[in-house]
């Protein structure tokens, strides 16, 4: 029963000294349910208790890349029946290892808020021009960019929904509006700077 | 109410017992 245990945890968590494990069966609990919005907060309060817990970063990058891979097949009209990925409880004696351990993901670049910043830099310069191809990796046709500032011309961010996530070197951002207009962009770290490599209209 | 640390990681144990 999720909800009754859950809410058990939850209260430990209230009454407890500092205890990572306690957000990070949450986490397991949510991800279980394929809850991924909650499991990602549980995994992420986890990892302020302690930044050294591999395991939980671990599971983090599992959901990302769950996601990345469903909104890859979605995206293409490919739907996969698709697995979800193992998550582990962790009771007290857990030694948590080095998160080099999860070394693939200890990206700092590597974060939703990153790459929002990223595309919100991207949509300013689609309506203003300047410095637009320095989002783009240095072969993306200009024809194909200048198609794309018009295409999403006189439109507003805020009316814009994303969905974001993360495979092990790329980054999927789906861009849609009201009217399930949706675009799929592809994007790579070029440096230190997630530039667009593909941009479809789906 | 606050629990001890010992508490806390008895009854964490218990939960993943249970869970597991």
């Amino acid at each position: 029963n999720r909800a009754a245990m859950d809410s058990r945890l939850a209260e430990l968590e209230s009454r407890c000294p500092p205890m990572p494990q306690l957000a990070h069966n949450r986490g397991v609990l949510a991800a279980r349910a394929s809850d991924w919005p909650d499991a990602i907060d549980h995994f992420e309060r986890s990892l302020q208790q302690d930044r050294r817990a591999a395991q939980t970063f671990g599971h983090l990058r599992q959901i990302f890349e769950h996601r990345a891979a469903k909104a890859y097949a979605s995206a293409l009209g490919t739907p996969i029946d698709l697995p979800p990925p193992l998550f582990e409880w962790q009771s007290s004696s857990i030694e948590n290892a080095e998160r080099r351990a999860a070394a693939q993901a200890d990206n700092p670049l590597q974060s939703i808020s990153t790459l929002e910043y990223e595309l919100f830099a991207w949509w300013q310069a689609l309506q203003n021009s300047i410095g637009l191809a320095e989002h783009y990796v240095d072969d993306f046709s200009p024809v194909a960019i200048q198609l794309s500032r018009e295409y999403f011309a006189n439109r507003q961010w805020a009316d814009m929904h994303r969905e974001i996530a993360f495979t092990a070197n790329d980054a999927v951002a789906v861009i849609s509006d009201a009217f399930h207009n949706r675009t799929l962009l592809l994007l790579r770290l070029v440096g230190h700077r997630w530039k667009i490599y593909q941009e479809t209209r789906l | 109410e606050r629990l001890s640390l010992q508490r806390c990681q008895v009854e964490l144990d218990a939960a993943v017992a249970l869970l597991s």
